[in-house]
């Protein structure tokens, strides 16, 4: 462990107390991707099923509970307590053209061809991407709420703050992992656009609305 | 140790 790693699994707790918070306060999930929150649930499970065979601290154990269990219940309170307040067509990205070829590229690029290293490397793969959905239906408003920006800004620093991690891993202990280095500069670039407006406006105290 | 080894990362 070290404070890249550490900060950013915070960071990522963080973003889903900011989201719960969100539904809660505003009793709505307006903005909110219930595709891009499906993929996190099977990110979760493909990854962390792992629990049950690979002991790896207490840390990584209760962590692995608490992702699968929040990512559950905010699937719960988009899908059935504000579903009124859910609008099925701004979420229209065809989550197929994820999880296809994530599961392709994982069958061909992993270390090793067995289940629950296939199972791991999809996870990987479709984390990378499963914002795709949220960021489409943000780009489809133009605009979106603020506190759902925090949100999604520290969702995004908590995969930005693992490449640090990696960097240090690499030059303390000679690990690398290719598989989840690459995806995860990935997924950090896909926040860049967002990351971009949310200083420049969000934290200016502006309204996130992106150019028309 | 090899990455494949342990995936110790969330």
């Amino acid at each position: 462990m070290n404070v890249f790693r550490l900060l950013g699994d915070l960071a990522h707790l963080a973003s889903i107390f900011i989201l719960v918070h969100k539904m809660h306060i505003t009793r709505s999930c307006r903005g909110i991707s219930f595709k891009t929150q499906a993929l996190y649930v099977l990110v979760f499970l493909t990854r962390y099923l792992d629990l049950f065979w690979a002991w790896i601290s207490w840390y990584n154990f209760l962590m692995k509970i608490f992702f699968i269990s929040s990512s559950c219940y905010i699937l719960y309170l988009v899908h059935y307590r504000f579903r009124p307040t859910y609008d099925p067509s701004l979420d229209t990205f065809k989550v197929e053209y994820l999880v296809g070829p994530c599961f392709v590229l994982a069958l061909i690029f992993n270390y090793h061809f067995d289940f629950s290293e296939i199972l791991w490397t999809f996870s990987i793969y479709l984390e990378a991407v499963a914002i795709f959905p949220q960021l489409f239906m943000m780009q489809r408003t133009g605009e979106a709420e603020t506190i759902t920006t925090h949100y999604l800004a520290a969702l995004g620093v908590y995969r930005a703050l693992y490449i640090p991690n990696w960097i240090y891993r690499y030059y303390t202990e000679g690990t690398v992992d290719p598989i989840a280095i690459v995806a995860g500069i990935v997924q950090t670039g896909l926040y860049l656009d967002f990351f971009y407006v949310y200083v420049t406006k969000v934290l200016q105290g502006q309204k996130f609305e992106l150019p028309a | 140790a090899k990455p494949s080894e342990a995936h110790d990362e969330l």
